[in-house]
């Protein structure tokens, strides 16, 4: 009875992880290794592609609900990012327009504007998958909102593991190939943010997990209960254990033939607690040295006092 | 906490449909 239950839990973060992630490492496995027919996604590979690439763009356009008299009041006094982008169609990648008049230096920062409101976007399909995780949304909300602060960076990383190559990340849900060199040759420090995402992601993804696996993976980095400033620590660490369990079952019967996969997965939580650490270090120097920046304000609530 | 994590807060509150990010 007890394996049943582990079982049906599996079941049950597959099926959210699913239901809140658009794009499964099945689909992005498929377009990486050209299995999607004419489906193929835009490369983008240096400026001129950069540029072309603007057609080939869907980005989602979230009507203004709930959130915009809230993000409206926090944005004003961050040069209005979020007041800028609604109410206008998305241009390439959420940028405005790209131009060969415009100076050279502002491309970095539109583009990584663009990365930070998929990102936000990734962090409401991130809260509504741990609200799905059994016991999540009973745990006092002020142990949810920190399992969240410094969990969905580190399940954010992890899901962009299979949309990565050695040569270069799908972005913009699977649309686009951009290469890892084109992102090296971006001035500094943007040039250095991928770069060890790469690294990470190409030694993760020889694990080999799926889908399945990486919903259960998911939920346990977000139930760890060593994170700054829990308050109830117990029933969080009660949620992780069964969902250990869960995923120790489920990798066994998975991967039958892939010995410590378990213990190995586990150790990857440690580094990718470095690599949160490094990227926020990251964004806290754009901060300081890029005038024109200005941060999400979901990501600014994320990375303040994070590390 | 909460307080100081109100888009977080308004995540966890609200129900599944899409918020304006």
């Amino acid at each position: 009875p007890e394996a049943a239950d582990l079982r049906a839990l599996a079941r049950h973060l597959y099926e959210a992880y699913l239901k809140y992630f658009p794009l499964t490492k099945a689909k992005a496995r498929a377009i990486l290794s050209g299995k999607t027919g004419d489906n193929m996604p835009f490369v983008i590979h240096d400026m001129k592609s950069l540029m072309e690439g603007e057609q080939f763009i869907n980005c989602k356009q979230v009507p203004i609900q709930e959130l915009q008299h809230q993000t409206s009041t926090l944005t004003a006094g961050l040069g209005g990012f979020a007041g800028a982008h609604s109410g206008s169609e998305y241009g390439f990648l959420g940028m405005s327009s790209i131009s060969g008049e415009e100076p050279p230096d502002t491309l970095e920062l539109r583009f990584f504007h663009s990365c930070q409101s998929r990102s936000a976007e990734a962090v409401r399909e991130v809260t509504e998958f741990a609200k799905s995780i059994p016991g999540f949304s009973d745990l006092d909300l002020n142990d949810q909102v920190t399992l969240l602060k410094y969990g969905v960076i580190e399940v954010l990383i992890i899901m962009m593991s299979p949309l990565m190559n050695k040569d270069g990340t799908l972005i913009s849900y699977g649309q686009i190939f951009m290469t890892r060199e084109f992102l090296k040759s971006l001035r500094k420090p943007f040039s250095q943010m991928m770069e060890p995402k790469f690294e990470f992601s190409v030694k993760f993804n020889t694990l080999e997990l799926d889908d399945s696996d990486m919903a259960l993976f998911l939920a346990v980095i977000i139930l760890s209960g060593d994170r700054p400033g829990l308050l109830n620590v117990k029933p969080i660490e009660q949620l992780q254990e069964t969902v250990l369990h869960s995923l120790e079952l489920q990798l066994k019967l998975n991967h039958p033939v892939s010995l410590q996969l378990f213990a190995k997965l586990l150790q990857k939580m440690t580094d990718l607690r470095q690599i949160v650490t490094d990227h926020v270090h990251l964004i806290q120097l754009l901060k300081k040295t890029e005038v024109d920046m200005c941060l999400h304000p979901l990501l600014q609530e994320i990375m303040k006092d994070l590390y | 906490l909460k307080e100081k994590h109100k888009i977080l807060h308004q995540l966890l509150q609200n129900s599944t449909s899409p918020v304006d990010l």
